[in-house]
């Protein structure tokens, strides 16, 4: 296998902002890199995918980066 | 569709807008018509009015905003968050925000100004991001030239306001649901060993090695194709799809559209001017032979000769016994032939020309 690239890093990095910024994910370090079953990434991206309708599996595949990458109206914002 | 958490609502019909700037990327005339336009979307399926002022606080405050704009959800530069916009409730609330990072345009570039408002002042009467693809209020950002509220949107905003008295209503397009026993298809083809089946603006595919039917757009694949197709044919020893509207056609070879295309259906195939369009075609890959169903008849098409074989059109109900007088669909897979008409379908032998099964239109998608 190659070596992690640029790419994937920056992938990483978009997976993680993207939750933050739609699943109210929590920022508390580098919680992809080091992801359980049960961490808080996963609980997030398998109920993104199952929103898009993507195959659930709780992992940032190829389908499920192409999706995040599309752009999109952000959080529709509390007023409060 | 998905409401606002908490079911937040504007009390009063009649609400006021202001577009507080301007975007330098479109003319002033431009982003008002666009914003207009959006709101009327709203505005034909509730009671709810819309007025636009030109001073003071409006109910909705429009704006083009770049990066840190001081609300809780900075813009992130180009691409990306394209807009969001407030729910219902008075300072902020109902507020628009556009990304001016963003290019915005009033054409297929991106991103159209009049989609994107559609969608955020979705947000701003209280509706949240629906999971129908074909709703104005699905989150990403897509844009095929039209821009309509989708039932989903109509089913959504009315549940909040109601209905409007406007005895017009406009035709809300219905997102085909793979297991909607109601379901039926413009046409149908297979494509590199999968199927597809397309149905106004959408196909839907399957493919053996996954489970789940995938709903899309007919532009994700092939942008220049016009929606409700009627019919489609994949000639696989050209890996060629041919997709079929009215007089003309088109043919593609993956995502690619072959230069050249659309052409009519009477020079390249032979068709009298008395045929003015197919409703359904399929091709036998060891004989080379495609069948053009027309109304009550066929047609047969010689695809190494490319000309049509004599002696037709031909009654369908005379060689293909049990079919009838008109065809939707028609794809051929593992030798049998499959006819779809309305939410029925029916395998056939081609060999010992006799139905085998009925099925319903929509057996393929593991409902």
């Amino acid at each position: 296998f190659p070596a992690a690239s640029k790419t994937q890093e920056q992938d990483v990095e978009m997976v993680q902002k993207y939750l933050e910024n739609y699943y109210n994910l929590k920022n508390d370090g580098d919680q992809i890199e080091r992801q359980k079953k049960s961490s808080p990434v996963v609980e997030k991206l398998k109920q993104m995918q199952e929103f898009f309708g993507l195959k659930i599996t709780g992992k940032p595949d190829a389908e499920t980066l192409n999706v995040m990458k599309q752009p999109r109206c952000g959080v529709p914002d509390m007023a409060q | 569709f998905v409401l606002t958490d908490g079911n937040p609502r504007w009390e009063k019909t009649h609400l006021t807008y202001r577009i507080e700037n301007y975007t330098p990327d479109l003319p002033q005339a431009d982003v008002d018509s666009a914003i207009e336009k959006a709101f009327q979307l709203w505005s034909d399926v509730t009671p709810l009015k819309f007025t636009k002022v030109f001073e003071d606080q409006a109910d909705i405050m429009i704006s083009f905003v770049w990066g840190d704009h001081r609300d809780n959800s900075p813009f992130d530069g180009p691409g990306g968050n394209l807009a969001h916009a407030f729910q219902p409730g008075p300072g902020i609330g109902g507020d628009v925000h556009f990304d001016e990072d963003e290019g915005w345009t009033n054409n297929l570039r991106n991103y159209n100004l009049y989609r994107v408002a559609a969608h955020e002042l979705g947000h701003s009467l209280g509706l949240s991001h629906s999971t129908d693809i074909g709703a104005l209020m699905y989150p990403n950002y897509f844009f095929t030239g039209d821009v309509q509220l989708s039932q989903d949107d109509v089913n959504g905003i009315q549940a909040i306001y109601g209905p409007s008295s406007n005895p017009n209503k406009p035709i809300a397009p219905q997102t085909p649901q793979a297991c909607d026993s109601k379901l039926t298809f413009d046409a149908i083809t297979t494509i590199r060993g999968e199927v597809m089946f397309f149905k106004d603006k959408f196909y839907m595919r399957i493919n053996p090695f996954y489970p789940e039917v995938e709903l899309n757009f007919i532009s994700v694949f092939w942008p220049h194709l016009p929606n409700t197709l009627e019919a489609a044919y994949e000639v696989a020893n050209r890996d060629e799809i041919r997709f079929f509207k009215g007089s003309k056609y088109w043919a593609a070879r993956g995502q690619n559209v072959l230069r050249g295309y659309p052409k009519d259906i009477y020079t390249s195939f032979g068709f009298p001017k008395t045929v003015k369009n197919i409703d359904a075609a399929v091709s036998e890959e060891d004989t080379g032979k495609t069948y053009f169903f027309v109304a009550n008849k066929y047609w047969r098409y010689d695809e190494y000769k490319r000309s049509m074989d004599a002696g037709y059109p031909k009654i369908i109900a005379h060689d293909f016994p049990g079919i009838g007088h008109k065809v939707d669909a028609v794809f051929k897979k593992d030798g049998f032939f499959y006819f779809f008409q309305g939410t029925r379908q029916y395998k056939y032998d081609p060999k010992n020309r006799r139905i085998l099964t009925l099925l319903k239109a929509n057996s393929w998608f593991n409902c």
